[in-house]
């Protein structure tokens, strides 16, 4: 229905506006109805006139992602580099989940793109809901596939899967200990 | 509603029966390149309901049957369950209250999907009716799968608003 | 023409099989002309009878690609990990460098979804590429864009990128030894 | 041939002049999220010749000249040059065999794009020539985008074929 569509979408909106300038450190993001394109036209006297358009129905209506990163001033999205296309989608996410929060989220290697700096930053959100909804009875359960050292290091637990037989997959358990030498810990899975 | 335990026989690579226990807070999944790990996130689609085999990177439903390595021959079932705990007073099986429950998926050779509550054969649309209103339904924002983070901004603007329905 | 793409296919298919199994350590690759679907046709008595269709025209085929992991047997290449479609792929591109070097070649990023053993794999190739062309007038130039510290480890040559005035991208030489504190090199470049 | 050098100015975020010397063999380029790193690649497709404001990340053309930030105000031109060397008979400017050549690519706010060989106004076409046959051309195999490496895999069979016949 309409009337609930637009609380969530004001709810998210406003997350999303504020996980941005967290992950980023400032700058500024915005959700945004999409608007149709003004109307030109042709008067018979030859005058062009502009008029607005009809607003779209809220439940048709696409969506505009605005995300200025510090400083910068990008006149679209697809112009952000990867590892800023990463954290404002991670922004995103996390908006409509602290929004309506599931009983559990999985993020496959959603680390990848990020630098060093950056992965600490996705990893002390993820804390932050977890704390956040520890006790309230909200999901508070991440599942994070992930080859980067730093996500390991401070998570809550660690799985490790390998294949001594090629082909198969199997569960090994990881202490934490190996994770300090990363390197081997991977290469000790590796058949 | 929480995660418990997942457990796999014959789905993609996992070929022996395998459980994974979840805690609370962050849990990290390693390993070297192709080991298994995505195929984990593939069964927890796979056994909410997930009805797009090309979602589970296959061509047909059956491609998420063990199918044999150097070592072994194909498999002729896969069967995943998922048990959930904490889940509230959503569920009434034969006739009592239970806080925990246990949604299992199994797929034969031949096409034919079932599904099950507690161990009773019971309909998608049950499973379904489960997590109705939690944000697991389509999994649109709880499951980010690999490679697939930056898609909600190369999506269209129509596209998008799938992630704002789901959590309306 | 015909002959020309003929030596072409013949050439990359061969250097592919070569190079994957290189990059893997085993298993097998090919590369195939798409052939057209056998055709079925019903005789007026009702039997079902399949014939081959005609050959495809070379210069019409599509490429199918094979790619078997050691001790795997993937039904087709989706089933393959992030990882291994990311070194089925450079096996693919180095094949058909190899078979008609460019000048140069530049990969934005090529090694994030692999794991540091395959980093390693994937440095070793470049390396072998670099001394391959050496003296022999073809193309030995690789600028790589990377953020795992590995790659950096084993390059010629570093280029550090940072933007002291937020917006403003300026180059920063970066030494050997401080790539050994990766982490310190990148947040030493952030802003 | 070689690439030699590469020379910015106003081009994305790279406003100010700045030139990279290229060596052989190897050459990593480094930093954090958003710094430009990228960018430098595209400025090199962007001189050799590319038409697609899609394939620069951008809706339109003059999307490349740096559009300003927090402390500046955006420019009115974009300009990339590349020196190459070593590049054999090739080029034969002003009636003397020349080892070494500069492409420049200058773009106005208005849409005009112009081309320069070693400072000479040329058409699209001249440089077009100059790579001719070396497998930069289209520069489907010399140049892998951030986050293409699986495209080959993923795409139609049809469109793999571009890479063969490149190469052809
Ligand atoms: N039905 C199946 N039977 C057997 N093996 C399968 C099946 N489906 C997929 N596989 C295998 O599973 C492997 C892929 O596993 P997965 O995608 O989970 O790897 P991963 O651990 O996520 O690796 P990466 O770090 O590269 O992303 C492939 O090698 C593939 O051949
Ligand atoms: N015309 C322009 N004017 C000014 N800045 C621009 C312009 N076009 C793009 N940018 C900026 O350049 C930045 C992206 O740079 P780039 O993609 O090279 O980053 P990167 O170093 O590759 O980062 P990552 O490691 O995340 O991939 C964006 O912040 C964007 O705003
Ligand atoms: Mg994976
Ligand atoms: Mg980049």
């Amino acid at each position: 229905s309409r009337a609930l569509f637009q609380t969530t979408f004001r709810e998210v909106r406003k997350n999303f506006q504020e996980l941005f300038r967290k992950l980023f450190g400032g700058g500024r993001a915005d959700l945004v109805l999409e608007q149709p394109e003004a109307i030109t036209e042709t008067t018979p006297e030859g005058e062009v006139i502009t008029r607005k358009a009809e607003p779209l129905d809220i439940l048709e209506a696409g969506l505009e992602i605005v995300a200025q990163p510090p400083g910068k001033n990008p006149k679209i999205i697809t112009q952000l580099s990867g590892g800023e296309k990463a954290l404002t989608a991670i922004a995103l996410l996390f908006a409509v989940y602290q929004t309506k929060p599931s009983p559990f989220c999985i993020l496959d290697e959603v680390d990848a793109p990020l630098d060093e700096a950056n992965v600490d930053v996705y990893c002390s959100m993820l804390r932050e809901f977890v704390r956040g909804a520890a006790g309230s009875g909200l999901g508070s359960q991440f599942i994070v596939v992930t080859h980067k050292k730093r996500t390991m290091q401070r998570a809550d637990a660690i799985y490790g899967v390998t294949q001594n037989e090629p082909g198969v997959s199997t569960k090994i358990s990881v202490k934490f200990e190996e994770v300090g030498k990363l390197g081997d810990s991977e290469r000790e899975l590796a058949p | 509603m929480r995660l418990k335990r997942l457990e796999t026989f014959g789905f993609k690579s996992f070929a022996d029966r395998m459980t994974f226990d979840f805690e609370d807070g962050i849990t990290a999944v390693i390993g070297p390149n192709g080991c298994g790990k995505s195929n984990i996130v593939d069964a927890i689609k796979w056994v909410i309901g997930e009805q797009s085999a090309k979602a589970l990177r296959g061509e047909d439903m059956t491609d998420v049957i063990f199918n044999g390595c150097a070592t072994r021959r194909g498999m002729a079932l896969a069967e995943v369950s998922l048990v959930l705990d904490q889940i509230g007073d959503r569920i009434k099986l034969d006739g009592n209250l239970s806080d925990e429950v246990a949604i299992t998926r199994r797929l034969t050779r031949d096409g034919t999907s079932s599904y099950f509550l507690n161990g009773k054969i019971c309909r998608l649309k049950d499973i379904k009716e489960l997590f109705m209103d939690t944000g697991v339904g389509t999994a649109a924002y709880s499951v980010i799968e690999q490679g697939r983070v930056g898609f909600i901004l190369e999506s269209n603007t129509k596209d998008r608003r799938i992630i704002l329905e789901e959590a309306a």
